[in-house]
């Protein structure tokens, strides 16, 4: 069935959202079959692929709290191969709705568990908000591996123990086949001094676990959200895009799936 | 009594612990008392003014759900006039262990209105996480004025109404007296149009809600937090530094404190 990847970072800023829909897009240009699940009340994964505020429908929200079924609430995307599970606009008062609900933390996985697509898709990529509250918790139970974009800045730095102590208490307490799959650097920008301290810290701790591949900070990427379109599509060409390909390029080597 | 501004905007990574930071400073530069509240798990203030981890004892957290006093947390800073109340490692757990208290959005208000120092300082600023939960409910409501960094890329844009939208549902129902008191522009980068583009569709929008002063993109202010020093002090020439200090001087102006 499909690898069930979350997109997780506390840090404000990082690159999630970007990181989500462009590994989805280039797995997706791949040949894969993937599905894209918005778990952030921001919004902006279903903005950055062309989802118009007022064209989402139902959405996650409602398959968290209201128990509609993943399979109704997907939607094609204007790329073949990756359809996407917006955010819903609800989903900021999903923390309150869900209080008092029972299993409250594991209804991304009851739902996508119930979805008789998951055999038949490659991956499943989930964008989490930059908090560790109940919205992550579900991505972080639904998922088996992790993904930390970690941005080639000294705050990013300081906040990578709090995601990968919370990444090692899910496991233990709540999924234990969750893993720290890797971490991705972002926004880097070999001008400055600061993206190779941070990048060589990064690499002394956590070693392997860290990808080849780094993102560079490019202009290009952050133009690509105001047209609705993934940088994939918005500039092939441009060092955003062609990082972001071979960023999926390693995840599929990473996973053994070739 | 003091001026109580919270900085608060849920999108990620838009500069808000960085103006907390350099505004309270800048203040506190120009012969004001001010106290920072750190009310973010990440405790990137805390860092960013040079509070070590393991020497930041009993701070926030203990003031929300443990009743201890304002006057019993807030710590010095290296800049004269700057005191911090900093984040504990705790506060992570806060919205869980806050879940059955009453009152729990109004705690850092009901304990601000018992500090003896609320009359004698100028201004308390409050750094809000990344997220529009209990903490940052609790620096809303605490809150008579709200300054919303911006940073001048496309995802902040289009979360701005998320939390314009917050602050009038918390005017209307918990904090009459809070105000949308202004929007800063941050991180502008005159070499990209980007930036242009979303200045002027804010001023279009908000209009003299936004402030004249941008914040610059300038390194020097990313380098500074790994001094744990603000970036007025790590180089006070630098264009971010000059900006905070003319966001400090247009900020006195519009409260008409002159
Ligand atoms: N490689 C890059 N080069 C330039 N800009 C980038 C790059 N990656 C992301 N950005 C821009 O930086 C900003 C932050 O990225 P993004 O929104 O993806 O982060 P996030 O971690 O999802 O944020 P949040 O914590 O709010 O969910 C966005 O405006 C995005 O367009
Ligand atoms: N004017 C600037 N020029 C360059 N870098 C900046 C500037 N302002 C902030 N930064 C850097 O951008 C990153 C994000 O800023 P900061 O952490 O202050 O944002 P935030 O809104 O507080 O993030 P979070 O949502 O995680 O709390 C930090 O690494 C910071 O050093
Ligand atoms: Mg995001
Ligand atoms: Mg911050």
């Amino acid at each position: 069935p499909a690898r069930v990847i979350a997109i997780a970072n506390q840090k404000g800023g990082v690159g999630k959202t970007t990181t989500a829909i462009n590994l989805a897009t280039a797995l997706a240009a791949a040949g894969r079959s993937v599905l894209l699940i918005d778990l952030d009340p921001q919004g902006n994964a279903s903005t950055g692929l062309g989802l118009a505020r007022n064209a989402r429908g139902h959405g996650i929200f409602a398959v968290l709290a209201e128990g509609y079924a993943v399979a109704d609430t997907l939607r094609e995307t204007i790329i073949p191969g990756l359809s996407i599970l917006p955010a819903d606009p609800e989903l900021t008062a999903a923390e309150i709705e869900l209080v008092n609900v029972s299993g409250r933390e594991k209804r991304l996985r009851t739902a996508l568990e119930a979805w008789d697509g998951l055999s038949s898709h490659d991956f499943v990529i989930i964008d989490c908000p930059p908090s560790l509250g109940l919205l992550t918790l579900n991505g972080l139970i639904a998922a088996q591996d992790v993904l930390v974009p970690l941005q080639c800045e000294f705050f990013a730095l300081e906040g990578i123990t709090q995601i990968t102590q919370t990444i090692e208490a899910v496991r233990q307490r709540l999924n234990p086949s969750l893993t720290l799959h890797g971490i991705v650097l972002t926004m880097y920008d070999r001008r400055n001094n600061l993206s190779d301290l941070v990048a060589e810290d990064v690499r002394g701790f956590f070693g392997k676990k860290v990808y080849e591949t780094m993102i560079p900070r490019n202009i290009r990427v952050s133009e690509a959200p105001s047209h609705g379109k993934p940088v994939l599509l918005y500039d092939l060409k441009s060092p955003g895009s062609q990082a972001y390909i071979r960023l999926a390029a390693e995840l599929v080597e990473r996973l053994g799936l070739r």
